[in-house]
């Protein structure tokens, strides 16, 4: 039950793990997978979308892979 | 499972191309 979640899908929590390090949208959607945070596959994707428009973080490119990175 | 989150990652990727 989304009450027993023990991760929360925040713009905060988000922003807190792109400034630690440059992370690609399948490590952020590791850190919240549906299973902890109790959303669905499709609300993961919608709300990780929306909070990442209203991050804006920067970009760069690591082996290849496009990676978000915050500065604080 | 990994394919699962590959279709999520991908899925993210596109929304986030409408907007990049």
């Amino acid at each position: 039950t989304p009450s027993s979640s023990d991760v929360q899908l925040t713009e905060e929590a988000v922003r807190r793990y792109l400034i630690r390090k440059p992370m690609t949208t399948k490590d952020l959607l590791k850190k919240f997978q549906t299973k902890r945070t109790g959303l669905s596959s499709e609300q993961t994707v919608n709300v990780l979308a929306q909070i990442l428009k209203r991050l804006n973080p920067e970009r760069k490119n690591i082996n290849d892979k496009m990676h978000f990175y915050l500065t604080e | 499972s990994s394919s699962e989150a590959d279709e999520m990652a991908a899925a993210l990727e596109a929304e986030l191309n409408d907007f990049m």
